[in-house]
C-alpha cells in the first residue's frame, strides 16, 4: 500500500513539465527515503536524478519499497488536470497495475481521481558517486534559462569555462559567435538573485544547447541553479525543490574528435 | 562538432 498525499500539488505538475520531453518511459521508486526517479534519455547523454524526500509530503505511509513504471506524457496528461492550488495524492496497491493520483481543490468541494496504468520498464540504475567538482557556480535559474535560449539561436553547443574572472557561456555557428560572461556578484539585496562562483581549480567544458536547455523547463521550481563543472565528469545542472528535494540532470560532455 | 560522450561512460549500474 502506498499513499503520499503532497500540500503543494503544483511541485509535481512541475517536475513532470521539467522531465516529460527528456525522458519518455520512467520508473519512480517508492521508499522510506521518498519519491524518487532516476533516468536516462534515449540517447543515454543525459540523465534526471529527482527526489521528494518522504518528510515533504503531509502524509507519507510506503509500506514497502515500491517501483512504479509510468509513461511521463501520459503521466503529464493526467497531472495537467489537477489545479495549481489542487493538494495531490498519489495511490497504489501493492501488486496493481494502476496508480491513482487524486485532486482536491483547497476548499474540499472537488475531489478528482485519475487512474493510470502501470507499464513494465527494464531501466538500468546507476550509481552516482559523490564527486569533488573543480567549479560550482549558483546562479538565477532564470538567468541560465536566458543564456541557454540566447546561444542556441547562434549555435549547437555551449563551452561553459570557469575562471577567477567568472563563469562564461561561449558557442559559434554559421552567423557567428557569441560570449556571455557572469561574473560573482553577492551583493544584490535577493539572495536569489546573486551569482555565486566558487573554483578550485578553472574548468572548461564543452555541452549540447539542445540537452541544457531541456533542462531549463524546470526554471520554474526554483529560484537559483547550481551547476557543478569537473573535466573528468558530466556536468551536474541542479535545481532544488523547496524543502522536499531537488531534481539533477547530468549531461555528459562533447570531446574534440 | 566533437564527439559526444555517454553517461554511461562516466557511470556504472548498480
Amino acid at each position: 500500500m502506498l499513499e503520499l498525499r503532497l500540500v503543494q500539488g503544483s511541485l509535481l505538475k512541475k517536475v513532470l513539465e521539467s522531465v516529460k520531453d527528456l525522458v519518455t518511459d520512467a520508473n519512480f521508486d517508492c521508499s522510506a527515503t521518498g519519491f524518487s526517479l532516476q533516468a536516462m534519455d534515449s540517447s543515454h547523454v543525459a540523465l534526471v536524478a529527482l527526489l521528494l524526500r518522504s518528510e515533504g509530503f503531509e502524509h507519507y505511509r510506503c509500506d514497502r519499497n515500491l517501483s512504479m513504471g509510468m509513461n511521463l506524457n501520459n503521466m503529464s496528461k493526467m497531472l495537467k488536470c489537477a489545479g495549481n492550488d489542487d493538494i495531490i495524492t498519489i495511490k497504489a496497491d501493492d501488486g496493481s497495475d494502476t496508480v491513482t493520483f487524486m485532486f482536491e481543490s483547497p476548499t474540499q468541494d472537488k475531489i478528482a481521481d485519475f487512474e493510470m496504468k502501470l507499464m513494465d520498464i527494464d531501466s538500468e540504475h546507476l550509481g552516482i558517486p559523490e564527486a569533488e567538482y573543480h567549479a560550482i557556480v549558483r546562479m538565477p535559474s532564470a538567468e541560465f534559462a536566458r543564456i541557454c535560449k540566447d546561444l542556441s539561436s547562434i549555435g549547437d553547443t555551449v563551452v561553459i569555462s570557469v575562471t577567477k574572472e567568472g563563469v562564461k557561456f561561449s558557442t559559434r555557428g554559421d552567423i557567428g559567435t557569441a560570449n556571455i560572461v557572469c561574473r560573482q556578484n553577492t551583493s544584490v539585496d535577493k539572495p536569489e538573485e546573486s551569482t555565486i562562483i566558487e573554483m578550485n581549480e578553472p574548468v572548461s567544458l564543452t555541452f549540447a544547447l539542445r540537452y541544457m536547455n531541456s533542462f531549463t523547463k524546470a526554471t520554474p521550481l526554483a529560484n537559483s541553479v547550481t551547476i557543478s563543472l569537473s573535466s573528468e565528469l558530466p556536468v551536474v545542472v541542479e535545481y532544488k525543490i523547496a524543502e522536499m528535494g531537488y531534481i539533477r540532470f547530468y549531461l555528459a560532455p562533447k570531446i574534440e574528435d | 562538432s566533437g564527439k559526444q560522450l555517454s553517461i554511461t561512460e562516466f557511470y556504472r549500474s548498480s
